[in-house]
């Protein structure tokens, strides 16, 4: 473990707690993709399948746990809970994420580490996780506005990504035989999907002014 | 399982 990846599952796990936050104190979902959060349930489901089969660390299980029941958590309040769900965006959040899925999983029967189950859905994993954004972003740019919360969760959420590639860049330079390129690839590009979002949240901020994307 | 196969990160 070290300070960037740290720093990285840290501000993932803030990014799902100002979600959370947001849905539960607002018991409003407006300007949340729905599409985006069962992706990124699906890229935990799929990532995690070792987690009962290999143990790696007591920190290690508890944040798997997390990530797996926090995403399934605002799947489920954003499809059921009474109140949240009449806030939802149906007709704003058109983004055809199941193409997503299917580009997802023919990339890892392709580009995979080996060919085995595991391996295969945790590629479908990684891939579909550098996607996943892309309703969300979407949706905002079609909403116009974002609101404070929204906005800081998109922001964490790509900030995550942006600690991971400090992360994989320390291990290529301090451990002899690292080698995930599918994932510093697939990471590079979710991170830069975000770089048009955080160049408008960046200007927002030193404007000190609602956040806009350009229609 | 080799180490480098356990994908120790989130």
């Amino acid at each position: 473990m070290n300070i960037f990846r740290f720093a990285g599952d840290m501000t993932h796990l803030i990014s799902i707690l100002v979600l959370l936050l947001k849905i539960y104190a607002t018991k409003s979902c407006s300007g949340i993709s729905l599409k985006t959060q069962e992706l990124y349930a699906l890229v935990f489901l799929t990532r995690y399948l070792d987690l009962f089969t290999d143990f790696i660390s007591v920190y290690n299980t508890i944040m798997k746990l997390v990530f797996i029941a926090s995403s399934l958590a605002v799947v489920c309040c954003m499809r059921m809970h009474r109140v949240v769900r009449r806030s939802y965006d149906k007709d704003l959040d058109t983004f055809r994420h199941y193409f997503l899925i299917l580009a997802s999983f023919v990339l890892a029967l392709l580009v995979n580490e080996k060919f085995t189950f595991q391996e295969i859905f945790w590629a479908f994993s990684i891939y579909l996780e550098a996607l996943a954004i892309l309703p969300q972003l979407v949706l905002l740019q079609r909403s116009g506005n974002v609101d404070n919360l929204t906005g800081q969760y998109v922001f964490f959420l790509g900030a995550y990504r942006a600690f991971y590639i400090l992360n994989w860049i320390y291990r290529y330079f301090t451990e002899q035989h690292f080698s995930r390129w599918i994932a510093c690839v697939s990471g590079l590009v979710q991170t830069v999907l975000y770089a048009d979002f955080f160049y408008y949240y960046f200007i927002s901020w030193k404007n000190n002014a609602k956040m806009q994307l350009p229609a | 399982m080799e180490p480098s196969d356990l994908k120790d990160e989130l």
